[in-house]
């Protein structure tokens, strides 16, 4: 379960201050699926670095299953985070001058887990989304659209507990989009995995549970879907 | 008016030949507004890179207002091609550590315009895409879909004759994506310029005149969207 109280995030760029997150307050229940909607600019990305443990805040609570996250050290927050949390990027972050296989075995080497289960587990993660054939190529090789999906791939190598997929289906078409999220909803209902996922695709957003909208750096509103 | 006739392209990686495009053939006329879709790593991408003078085919013959690309030195390439033509990429390509303001000059730069005109035509652009308070924040520190405004600022401030928009609305909201869609709708009427556009958004590609389907680097079809 996560809860974030009151989140603010500022960026200070010499005289100026951006306050990207300006008080936002949310829970997640375990195995909850959530769309982040809102504006370019709004705090999105900025929200998802906060729940992934990737930046702090400048004030606020995040509690993550149970433990205050400001009062961990840096490396529980690494084991933490590499462990549970698998983070697709709107940008991606490849490193593009190596292989789809050995970006998709990055979290694997963190983990300490060896060459040969690291393959077959890069393998398993690309061919489900559709890019068994690419394992040799690497990004700067590959389309856009074939680059989310590595970064897909990576994001699941790790079979992690909480998946935050900022626009997962941002470079693709509807097709291949649709078979991403059909993806991840097999994961849920298989492992039971809590997703976290911004978009700004209608369609994305009507499969979540909840849709929490973000304007100005607050939570606008935060409705639970009917079931269809 | 661009005629691209029987273009392949073909990357070659060790032992592996990718086909990217396998035999193109497309006019496009003067001031015409002609969409390109197609699935995930179909050549969309490739097709506009080859349109763009950007990257040369492996055969075929590409004629650019009355005159054979492949016979042009390369100087005359790129003055052609910086003067006329405005690309957005489907990755942006800013440079990340330098203020959005001079980002967006750069094509000024090249074209040997002087400081205080670069600086005004900077900022009608960047306040075109809604972004005039943003001049002297660096694409790091911005949101994705304000960097990809800074990438369509910096297409359009050398008022080109054809813009290469590759996914322009990928990482914006409806909102924020219709805005620009506006903007480029009214370049063509006031402006009469080119328009190619690469999108997997079916709202976008209703815009269009035209709409050319690529699958597999073939054109699949290529038809007129009809009068609403
Ligand atoms: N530099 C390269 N080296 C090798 N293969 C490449 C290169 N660039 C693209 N490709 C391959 O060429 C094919 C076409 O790629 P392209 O980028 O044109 O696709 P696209 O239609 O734009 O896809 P997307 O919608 O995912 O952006 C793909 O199979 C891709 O992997
Ligand atoms: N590193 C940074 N330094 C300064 N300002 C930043 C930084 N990162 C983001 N911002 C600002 O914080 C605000 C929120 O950005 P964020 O990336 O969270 O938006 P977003 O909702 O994800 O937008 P988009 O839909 O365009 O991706 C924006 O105004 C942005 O310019
Ligand atoms: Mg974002
Ligand atoms: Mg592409």
């Amino acid at each position: 379960m996560l809860e974030l109280k009151n989140i603010v995030k500022t960026y200070v760029m010499g005289h100026e201050t951006v306050r990207a997150l300006d008080g936002v307050t949310v829970t997640i229940k375990d195995g909850e699926y959530v769309a982040i909607v809102g504006p370019s600019g709004s705090g999105k990305s900025t929200l998802m670095n906060m729940i992934g443990c990737l930046d702090v805040p400048t004030s606020g609570e995040y509690i993550l299953n149970g433990q205050d996250v400001s009062k961990l050290r840096d490396d529980d927050l690494a084991t933490a985070r590499n462990k549970h949390i698998g983070f697709v990027f709107q940008r991606f972050n490849l490193l593009s001058r190596i292989t789809a296989q050995r970006n998709v075995e990055l979290p694997l080497r963190y983990g300490g887990i060896g060459g040969k289960e690291r393959a077959e587990r890069a393998k398993e993660a690309m061919t489900a989304v559709g890019l068994g054939d690419r394992l040799t190529h690497k990004p700067v090789e590959m389309s856009g659209g074939q680059q989310q999906r590595v970064a897909i791939a990576r994001a699941l190598v790790n079979h992690p507990t909480l998946l935050l997929a900022d626009e997962p289906t941002g470079a693709l078409d509807s097709k291949t989009g649709a078979e991403i999220m059909a993806l991840f909803k097999k994961l849920r209902e298989e492992r039971g995995i809590t997703i976290v996922i911004v978009t700004h695709d209608p369609g994305v957003a009507a499969q979540a549970d909840r849709v929490v909208r973000i304007k100005d750096g607050r939570v606008e509103s935060d409705t639970l879907n009917s079931e269809e």
